[in-house]
């Protein structure tokens, strides 16, 4: 995260590869389920022995015996619909909610967030010099509009993507964040709102950020965990 | 210092399961240190054709059957890995074939071959045994001819005929500097044994094996013992010396193992691990400039393009010359050695629709009946692979009609089935949206919304500030 500062995201775990190194970010929707991006995948089938997620620790590489922290193989992978960069995961077995490890609600379906609510992205990624690399990092951001982000990024964004608002400051995801959360407090809850997708560059200043918009499918997510 | 794991084939994450139930395998051994010393009991026991290695519980289980044994069937698996004798899985020989334990049973002549238990239509005087190996009418040599594995024919008219099985010598080749190449040739030109990459004895090196190699796609090929001697030709022959004319096309190719160009190159997008990308960005995802390839400052690196002539390693554009997970290049930032490409979008992999329909599908009454990615889907009225939550009675309007595509749930992502494959429960099928059919709008001015359930956590800097120390 460019611009961020150390904190807590209780729903944001960590995935790791078989060498044990973060790759990508993810959000805890249940306790068996992570939501993330597609591209941190090679494949809808990529076989999964080896990958973790990691939960309970603000730390990128935790040292052994971290007080809370969780390592769940990961079980299985279910590739989004067309267009929808999302991949679900199952974890080998249900994570233990405590203070440091919590679920995030998911939006009602087709619900579309107000311009202006304040929202937060959560990562171990790259901070491009502006942060400590080490922990987990939190920024926050507004939403704003699909016809507002549009001006900036010329009709480009579809209705399943979202838009925060660009600031003068580069503040936004970067590499290693792709898959986690965009969480917005709406109504005095917690809601995962978007997911972090890969951009051309991070953080530019001035242009607004795209996240998959999870709200157009909530519905595809109750139906793979109920399946 | 020779391991017992050399005579293996390994098939990472993989189980074979053998579908009568009747036969079952050896129990699980848990006291084994590592796959090596699993190998090691295999080896010798002429009944033990594999084994399964379980890499959590670093237990092992011999099994006297391989994936060409009859009713065995491959599966993903979190935890296997399979190891099977390699004599047993190449489909070329070595020598002349006294060694050979393949599944070919017909002669060069295309006839059948008759049963090694048999005395009709030809007598002979081979007993079959565990150690010779004559097993059911598979090609076998227990001769040493020199032609290689034969078989007494079913023709009374022909006694016996050679099979023609081909010499790995002869059914390998590398494009350009054999970076490419995934054959299973384990010899050197001198006809030393190779030790496996996958141990660091007798020689510790850094060229671990890719952690994600998917076996799903990867073909297995034949495996060449040594040369006869000094000056042999070597095992695995180039079809090109010259680089500049490295990706023409192989003047011809011997055998069926010859390594074509796998994966097709991608300009915009990138596809798996993006070893066919050939587009033009020179960007890490983090906006920070690619090192060209032909430098060796800021960062010092062993990817000499003129070294990896087929992966392109052209001015400072992304690529993976080494399976890594996506296309990547060493930045320009003296700090930051390599970097991923994350930017690139993946292609789409999905089947070309075949069919289009309306709304989100629940009138859809056409009859494709894959899924996007292929595969056909189980029929509404099946128990297996998925046992159905629709069915034609519970859903009586949906006209859920043998294995085609609907939508009884009014998913609104389209029409899906439940597929054939054990590991995907259900899909959405090879449609698209009817062109004149434009989906309503979310952008409305929001509902009102209550939130059951939500998000909750202790916010508390100090708590915070305490957690990160």
């Amino acid at each position: 995260v460019v611009g961020g500062q150390p904190g807590n995201s209780p729903w944001t775990v960590s995935l790791r590869n078989r060498q044990g190194q973060h790759f990508c970010g993810g959000s805890l929707v249940k306790e068996q389920w992570v939501l993330t991006a597609r591209q941190c995948f090679s494949s809808c089938h990529v076989p999964l022995m080896g990958y973790e997620v990691w939960l309970g620790t603000l730390f990128q590489n935790p040292q052994p015996g971290e007080p809370g922290l969780q390592q769940i193989p990961v079980a299985k992978m279910v590739c989004g619909p067309s267009g929808s960069q999302l991949v679900l995961l199952k974890l080998e077995r249900p994570v233990t909610l405590n203070q440091r490890v919590a679920l995030i609600c998911l939006p009602p379906e087709r619900y579309v967030v107000p311009p202006g609510t304040k929202c937060e992205i959560a990562g171990w990624g790259e901070t491009k010099g502006t942060g400590n690399n080490k922990v987990l990092n939190v920024a926050s951001l507004n939403v704003i509009s699909n016809q507002e982000c549009n001006i900036k990024h010329r009709g480009r964004i579809r209705e399943n993507e979202m838009c925060t608002e660009g600031l003068l400051a580069p503040v936004g995801a970067c590499e290693g964040d792709y898959g986690g959360p965009l969480a917005c407090f709406t109504h005095d809850c917690w809601v995962l709102e978007g997911i972090i997708i890969p951009n051309r560059v991070c953080a530019r200043p001035r242009w607004p950020a795209i996240f998959m918009r999870v709200s157009v499918f909530t519905d595809w997510i109750h139906k793979v965990m109920q399946l | 210092q020779r391991s017992p794991l050399n005579d293996f084939q390994v098939l990472r994450g993989t189980e074979l399961q053998h579908l009568l139930h009747s036969v079952g395998p050896r129990p699980w051994q848990e006291d084994v240190a590592d796959a090596e010393e699993c190998a090691g009991r295999c080896g010798p026991l002429l009944d033990c054709r594999a084994f399964h290695y379980n890499v959590s519980s670093h237990g092992c289980q011999l099994l006297p059957w391989t994936q060409y044994s009859p009713y065995t069937e491959l599966q993903r698996s979190g935890h296997c890995d399979l190891f099977q004798k390699k004599d047993y899985v190449r489909t070329c020989i070595t020598d002349n074939g006294v060694k050979y334990r393949g599944t070919v049973a017909i002669t060069i002549g295309g006839l059948p071959c008759q049963h090694w238990s048999h005395r009709f239509p030809n007598d002979h005087k081979y007993t079959p045994t565990l150690r010779n190996g004559l097993e059911k009418n598979f090609c076998r040599n227990p001769d040493r001819d020199p032609g290689g594995p034969w078989c007494y024919t079913t023709d009374p008219a022909v006694r016996f005929q050679s099979c023609g099985i081909k010499s790995c010598r002869e059914a390998a080749c590398v494009w350009c500097n054999g970076e490419d190449y995934r054959g299973a040739v384990d010899r050197t030109q001198s006809g030393r044994e190779c030790q496996r990459w996958d141990l660091q004895h007798p020689h510790a090196h850094p060229f671990e094996p890719g952690s994600l190699t998917n076996i799903w796609t990867t073909t297995t090929a034949g495996i060449l013992t040594a040369p006869s001697g000094p000056g042999a030709t070597p095992l695995i022959r180039r079809w090109s010396e010259n680089s500049a004319t490295s990706r023409a096309a192989p003047r011809s190719i011997k055998g069926s193992e010859a390594q074509p160009r796998h994966e097709s190159t991608t300009l915009n997008c990138f596809r798996g691990k993006g070893e066919g990308y050939r587009g033009m960005a020179n960007t890490t995802a983090a906006g920070v400039p690619c090192q060209r390839w032909d430098a060796q400052k800021p960062h010092q690196h062993r990817f000499a393009p003129e070294k990896y002539a087929c992966k392109d390693l052209r001015e400072n554009f992304c690529r993976n010359p080494d399976g890594s997970e996506a296309p990547w290049c060493f930045t320009s930032r003296p700090g930051m050695r390599v970097a991923f490409c994350y930017q690139i979008p993946r292609c789409a992999d999905d089947v070309r629709p075949e069919d289009c329909y309306n709304g989100v599908g629940e009138r859809y009454r056409g009859s494709v009946s894959r899924t996007r990615k292929g595969v056909p889907c189980q029929h509404w009225s099946a128990e297996m692979p998925h046992k159905p939550q629709f069915t034609a009675i519970s859903a009586p309007d949906a006209h859920l009609e043998e294995n085609f595509c609907r939508n009884p749930d009014r998913d609104s992502h389209g029409p899906w089935c439940y597929t054939t494959d054990p590991g995907t429960p259900f899909d959405y099928c090879a449609l698209r949206r009817c062109d004149d059919d434009q989906p309503p709008s979310i952008l409305e001015p929001p509902d009102q919304v209550v939130f059951e359930k939500c998000g909750k956590r202790v916010t508390r800097l100090d708590q915070q500030r305490s957690k990160l120390r």
